[in-house]
């Protein structure tokens, strides 16, 4: 007891030859940095969904972990994002999915919830959303980071072989050692 | 999958995910981490919940709503109801992955049965824990 804010923060698979002791202090560097933000925003006084959309921010905007900027890629070569957001005290909730265009996600998920009447809103009008309440816009550039496009190109070229060699691309897809995300 | 849990002065809880999905994903693909009931959730009378994992796994099973009902139907704890969900439910279908939760008290639990699932937690006095699930 006396936990105020836990945060988790996905760094796909971990194999021996990818994770070194500096990248390993990175991630609990990155993870602490979210910690200490969003206990900031309790510590003057504000709320725990100010609290978690600080520290979501905070991984969001980091490369390292897949979410925001340095998220994994579709097979299309794009970042799609989803983000939800929930509020213990008043039940509302706020949900987005396949967005591209919002700096941060959990930013317009809150958005959803606050300033909409709906609760889970996708694609290209979730994206919409963003632009007319003039969240913060990037371009895709911005989410492409060469660790995730190598995992892209390493996973389709796994699948090519697997499909030469009779497998079905889905099994390899979804298997656990090449989740990446 | 990135996210967090807290509970503020009043007493409220509040959890979020954010998240890229899952490398190579086709059709439109998407997992557990925006749907309400299953990646995330929050109750004050029961508690919050971000998940992170093989997303499949945690829709099927409503993961976070299923911590949240255990604890209000049956009266468990969080921890157990946490650990009962990821290290029973969660790993009978084959899913892996885990949550961090926290209720109004401050009490905290973070089941993973899968490695590589960084995490940490501060407490009210501001002191910082991080470390790696392996």
């Amino acid at each position: 007891s006396g936990v105020v804010l836990v945060v988790h923060g996905g760094a796909g698979t971990i194999l021996p030859e990818n994770l070194t002791p500096q990248l390993e202090d990175a991630f609990k560097h990155s993870l602490a940095s979210a910690l200490r933000a969003g206990y900031d925003d309790l510590q003057q006084g504000k709320s725990a969904i100010d609290a978690v959309e600080t520290a979501v921010r905070v991984l969001e905007d980091d490369p390292l972990f897949n979410a925001g900027r340095g998220a994994v890629f579709t097979a299309d070569g794009r970042n799609e994002l989803d983000a939800a957001i929930m509020d213990g005290g008043t039940g509302k909730a706020g949900a987005v999915a396949g967005v591209v265009k919002p700096k941060n996600p959990i930013t317009l998920a809150r958005a959803v919830m606050e300033r909409t009447p709906f609760v889970f809103l996708a694609g290209a009008g979730a994206d919409r959303l963003a632009e007319d309440l003039h969240l913060a816009i990037v371009d895709p550039p911005y989410f492409w980071t060469e660790t995730r496009w190598k995992q892209l190109n390493d996973q389709q070229k796994r699948e090519s072989e697997g499909s030469a060699s009779g497998g079905d691309g889905f099994t390899m897809s979804l298997s656990e050692d090449n989740k990446f995300g | 999958t990135v996210g967090a849990v807290a509970v503020d002065n009043a007493g409220n809880v509040a959890g979020a995910t954010s998240t890229g999905g899952m490398t190579n994903k086709r059709y439109g693909r998407v997992g557990d981490s925006p749907v309400i009931g299953a990646g995330t959730w929050a109750d004050n009378e029961t508690c919050a919940v971000s998940a992170t994992g093989h997303g499949e796994y945690f829709l099927r099973l409503a993961v976070a709503h299923d911590i949240a009902a255990r604890m209000r139907y049956t009266g468990v704890s969080l921890e157990n109801a946490a650990a009962e969900v990821i290290h029973h439910e969660v790993s009978k279908i084959g899913g892996s992955g885990g949550v961090i939760a926290i209720d109004r008290h401050g009490n905290a639990a973070l089941p993973f049965n899968t490695a590589g699932m960084y995490r940490g937690y501060i407490t009210r006095d501001g002191t910082v824990h991080v470390s790696i699930y392996r």
